[in-house]
């Protein structure tokens, strides 16, 4: 299976193809998950809307509790919209732990946490755009990417 | 050259492999 660490860099740098209204340049900055919302919102506006955004704590840093709420928001609402628009359940292998991205932004849950994202990205109706865009980005890039979206879709990986 | 053909074949995957999730029906990712 893909090194779920190094998915994160690759990962961080399809995320700054988003216009964010917030940082979004190292795992620290995606630990209070608010351009990770903001990138959701953009993904699937109608799902995670504006009243959904407003859920999410604008500046929890440094309370890492408060982080860690906002990505355990995230994480649902993501499991929730894969089940019932994209139409497959996440599978629990895939699904990272939010208190070590919380307080230690660990990269490798990090990593399983933009996977996801990732998901509905190339999934939701505006995939076209966000494939598109992956198809822009420096060739390594869209290589981890597309392992990433491999592992996605292989439904029975062994644990 | 050996080196720019590799880069071809790995270009033309990711093209293929990008293209035919475009080519997908929406909402099915598997």
């Amino acid at each position: 299976s893909v090194d779920k660490a190094e998915l994160c860099g690759p990962l961080l740098t399809w995320l700054q193809t988003f216009q964010l209204p917030c940082p979004c340049a190292s795992a620290l900055d995606l630990s209070s998950g608010l351009a990770i919302a903001h990138v959701l919102n953009q993904i699937d506006p109608s799902w995670f809307n504006e009243s959904w955004l407003q859920g999410i704590t604008e500046d929890p840093d440094p309370n890492w509790r408060l982080k860690v709420r906002n990505l355990k928001t995230i994480l649902q609402s993501v499991v929730d919209y894969s089940q019932a628009v994209l139409g497959h359940p996440v599978s629990e292998l895939h699904l990272p732990d939010v208190n070590l991205i919380g307080e230690f932004s660990d990269p490798a849950e990090l990593g399983k946490l933009l996977q996801l994202v990732l998901g509905c990205a190339i999934s939701c109706e505006r995939k076209q755009e966000h494939i598109q865009r992956i198809m822009t980005l420096e060739e390594s890039v869209q290589h981890v990417v597309m392992e990433a979206i491999q592992e996605l879709m292989t439904k029975d990986t062994p644990p | 050259d050996p080196n720019m053909k590799a880069g071809a074949t790995s270009e033309g995957v990711l093209a293929n492999f990008f293209n035919s999730l475009l080519s997908k029906k929406t909402g099915s990712p598997g």
